[in-house]
């Protein structure tokens, strides 16, 4: 087991004790910078473990990146791992990031979907959603990103238990939903939501459930074209970008659209690289890659949420 | 633990709704297993779907019946696995 965050291996995937083992080290080694938050319990009853990056006093304003949601995308969880490494490192270095942090907490949930993640590892590297059993039926699990409030039972999710983009038997089923919700709720002072996951290139923005504009369509679309030139600048990745409904498909009961629902303006998803090859199975060669070309779109928006604070 | 030998992810190019139709249809045979890893929704996007070895042939038969354009993405979904579980164990050793 590596010692320090120093030597823990970002080139490769990790199983879920070792990213916990990461944590725990990465609060150890930066007590004034870095603290551990347990916002609940998921369905098998492990902890829901987000880290907080704050220089300063509490209730400011936040930004909320979660990775992990779907358990089949590796890449996710391995690159927020390198982006809380990259935190505690480029503070006090980076002009941009320590502006950005002397100003605004940041909270990162690295396996939002720690069942579904323990179980790719053990039985099934195929398996997306969460672990519940559903009543009634022989398939076990909710698509955790179609259980949220905002378009929830809408035609972008699917009513059949079987089906990888179940809605689960009721908004907010999922503890691992509800526990994001209800931390959002009591922090109240979120301002950017980003939720990231594999593959296909894009970066999304409200609404997935229907066609029809949010009201700051414009901002969002300008702000995604910065990041993603920014994401394309280092390797030539190619991103797409738009609102999800228009970008790829009708999703409905998604996380962006709720965050956006609940006032938080700049709420986006990402969908990281597969370089057209290897979908979910992206090698463990590009991981470091596909975490710093994400990390300059990251960045891009993280400045602008806080030199436009509303 | 499941295993994917033989498994194949085909990307399947679209020229038309009717495609798109074709494809749903197709999605709803539960007993081909099918998982789609990137849905049939807009004409322009591919469609990337695991097809299990034992619905290969099906599969294959239903896409050049309706003459409808596929690659091969993946030639065997295990052997990338594999090499992926030997990366894990090497940095472990390591």
């Amino acid at each position: 087991q590596p010692r320090t965050t120093d030597d823990y291996d970002y080139t490769n995937y990790h199983t879920l004790s070792e990213i916990n083992s990461f944590m725990d080290m990465l609060v150890q080694e930066n007590p004034s910078l870095v603290s551990k938050i347990v916002i609940g319990k998921s369905y098998e009853g492990r902890d829901l473990n987000v880290l907080k990056f704050s220089t300063g006093d509490t209730k400011r304003p936040g930004i909320w990146i979660d990775t992990g949601i779907h358990a089949r995308e590796w890449i996710t969880p391995a690159s927020g791992t390198w982006f809380a490494k990259k935190i505690v490192t480029d503070y006090g270095r980076d002009p941009v990031l320590t502006a950005i942090l002397d100003k605004i907490d940041i909270f990162l949930e690295l396996v939002t979907n720690p069942d579904g993640y323990e179980y790719t590892h053990t039985s099934n590297r195929m398996w997306r959603k969460t672990r519940r059993i559903n009543s009634g039926s022989s398939c076990i699990g909710v698509d955790p990103n179609r259980n949220w409030g905002t378009g929830y039972g809408g035609a972008g999710s699917s009513s059949n238990p079987c089906s990888e983009t179940y809605r689960g038997p009721s908004v907010y089923s999922e503890p691992e939903v509800k526990a994001i919700v209800d931390f959002t709720k009591s922090h109240g002072n979120l301002k950017a939501f980003l939720t990231i996951h594999s593959y296909s290139q894009m970066l999304l923005y409200p609404y997935g459930d229907t066609g029809a504009l949010c009201v700051d369509d414009a901002e969002l679309d300008e702000l995604a074209l910065k990041a993603t030139t920014a994401l394309e600048s280092l390797y030539g990745t190619k991103y797409t970008y738009g609102s999800t409904f228009k970008t790829i498909y009708q999703a409905s009961g998604v996380t962006t659209d709720w965050a956006y629902d609940e006032g938080i303006k700049y709420s986006y998803t990402f969908e990281l690289r597969d370089n057209g090859r290897y979908g979910f199975i992206l090698p463990a060669n590009q991981i470091i890659p596909t975490a710093q070309e994400t990390w300059l779109a990251l960045m891009v928006i993280m400045e602008h949420t806080k030199n436009n604070l509303y | 633990k499941e295993t994917f030998e033989g498994h194949q992810v085909l990307r399947i190019t679209l020229k038309d709704e009717l495609e798109i139709s074709l494809l749903k249809e197709l999605s709803e045979q539960e007993d081909l297993q099918l998982d789609f890893w990137r849905q049939p929704f807009y004409v322009e996007l591919p469609v990337d779907v695991r097809v299990p070895f034992h619905s290969l042939q099906a599969v294959r038969a239903f896409l050049g019946y309706h003459e409808i354009h596929y690659e091969i993405m993946i030639q065997d979904v295990q052997d990338l696995l594999n090499e992926e579980q030997r990366e894990m164990m090497r940095s472990r050793i390591f």
